[in-house]
């Protein structure tokens, strides 16, 4: 419970209509940001201590969430060959999510495989050059991973073992083409 | 045309869109990004409302939307996976229309980065919309804005419920919010845009549904905050990327969609270094 104190206290601070609606001036919304920030982190030996304990391992795993996904950077994924990527589905009927991951070259192919050991089809596209330009954008990905789920259980989750393969796979590489010059 | 499994986004020659097929069944959809000019007034007389600027209480536009010429950069990324039709307006508005395989409900995704918006030459602010139109869909000036995520309200051109109005600001008096979903039907044809964040929206032409995604304004409008809606980061002004979901069918494949995006997956990361998949497993 005391790691949840900095979340609440955040959502109590954003009840104000100046958080609600966008009204108060900059620097109060960047201080509401970093409240929210702080809150987050806190809450994840909450998350990975409850994820644990629905996989039923004894000690508390050792997970990290990407905060900076809206502009496709995780250092996690873009430092690492081999990774593993737990999916939980917080709603009470199944979802089939398209994940998409940011990944530090778009030559690379990877393979995303579940426990069951079956390989789910992936695809590596370059990520677009206003992104990378972004200002104040962290990281190095210039890629970005996209791979299918199938189906998450409801208020379950689904792991994937996501590993770089430097033999370039069976499935057809993305075709990049611009139509004719506009009429 | 680019998707999977019976469904299609259809692209004309010049790599826009131009209609949306689900299983042989084919609707023209096109889209367009436009800014209105924030208003500047000055802000003198309380009430007085053509002394008013655009700003972070106020939306305001000076005159119509400006929309952007349709010859953007197109570039077209196809895969087993996910396609995507890449746009680049100009040097501060790109998009990218997204269809992957087994998107349940269907739907197609636009993901839109807009920023660092820059001020004209006598120092006006824009206000950044998406007009999303499907020609063939008559919605005689009435569309649905969600609640709170909740319930649907329908909304009617110029129109109060409780009064006869006479709006003064024909565009901002026809905006509404919109938290997660905003929606025009014609019968059984029935088109949604659910969005990834809170904005505001209205169907000022037939047919068509609008939402603004980014504003950056030059003047305070007077009610408090006492600074412009002018947010930078890094020194610059902000870059906002989001997503829109183009949902056509049903009200309940849209309300599907918005509990996915809104209660959308969480993802946790470990590293498996020196950890081989058997031993994983």
């Amino acid at each position: 419970r005391p790691d949840l104190i900095a979340m609440r206290e955040a959502m109590g601070i954003m009840q104000h209509h100046d958080a609600v609606t966008g009204t108060e001036q900059q620097h109060v919304a960047d201080d509401y940001a970093r409240v929210l920030d702080i809150g987050f982190h806190d809450c994840d030996d909450i998350t990975a201590s409850a994820l644990s304990k629905l996989m039923g391992s004894s000690e508390p795993l050792e997970m990290t969430n990407c905060m900076l996904l809206n502009v496709s950077s995780c250092p996690l994924t873009e430092n690492n060959d081999d990774f593993v990527v737990t999916i939980f589905n917080p709603q009470s009927r199944e979802v089939r999510p398209l994940v998409r991951l940011p990944v530090a070259s778009t030559t690379d192919q990877y393979t995303a495989k579940c426990p069951q050991g079956k390989e789910h089809p992936t695809q590596v596209n370059a990520l677009p050059t206003d992104v990378l330009v972004i200002p104040g954008r962290p990281g190095n990905a210039l890629g970005e991973l996209t791979f299918l789920t199938g189906c998450i259980p409801p208020l379950g989750y689904k792991s994937f073992y996501i590993s770089k393969t430097s033999k370039p796979k069976h499935t057809k590489k993305p075709r990049i083409f611009t139509p004719s010059e506009p009429t | 045309s680019l998707g999977y499994d019976g469904r299609f986004i259809n692209l004309n020659a010049n790599g826009l869109l131009e209609s949306i097929s689900i299983d042989g069944k084919n609707e023209s959809v096109q889209m367009d990004f436009g800014f209105y000019k924030g208003a500047v007034g000055n802000n003198e007389v309380f009430g007085v409302r053509s002394n008013r600027s655009s700003g972070a209480y106020i939306f305001r536009p000076n005159g119509t939307v400006n929309l952007f010429a349709q010859t953007p950069a197109v570039t077209i990324v196809q895969g087993d996976v996910v396609s995507e039709v890449r746009y680049k307006y100009s040097d501060w508005i790109s998009s990218i229309l997204r269809i992957y395989r087994g998107a349940e409900p269907f739907h197609v995704e636009h993901e839109w980065l807009v920023g660092p918006i820059p001020f004209d030459d006598e120092g006006f602010g824009k206000e950044v919309v998406i007009r999303y139109h499907v020609s063939d869909l008559h919605n005689n000036g009435e569309f649905l804005t969600d609640s709170n995520g909740r319930e649907m309200l329908k909304r009617k051109m110029n129109y109060r419920p409780t009064w006869n109005v006479e709006l003064d600001e024909k565009i901002s008096g026809n905006y509404y919010p919109v938290t997660t979903r905003i929606a025009i039907e014609d019968g059984d044809n029935i088109w949604s845009v659910v969005t990834d964040r809170s904005q505001g929206g209205s169907s000022l032409q037939d047919g068509t549904m609008e939402l603004m995604v980014h504003r950056r304004l030059s003047h305070d409008d007077a009610f408090g905050v006492g600074e412009a809606l002018n947010e930078t980061a890094f020194g610059k002004g902000l870059v906002v990327r989001g997503i829109h979901y183009i949902v056509p069918g049903s009200h309940a494949d849209a309300r599907k969609v918005v509990q996915n995006k809104v209660l959308h997956p969480w993802y946790f990361l470990s590293s498996a270094k020196n950890i081989p998949f058997e031993d994983w497993r």
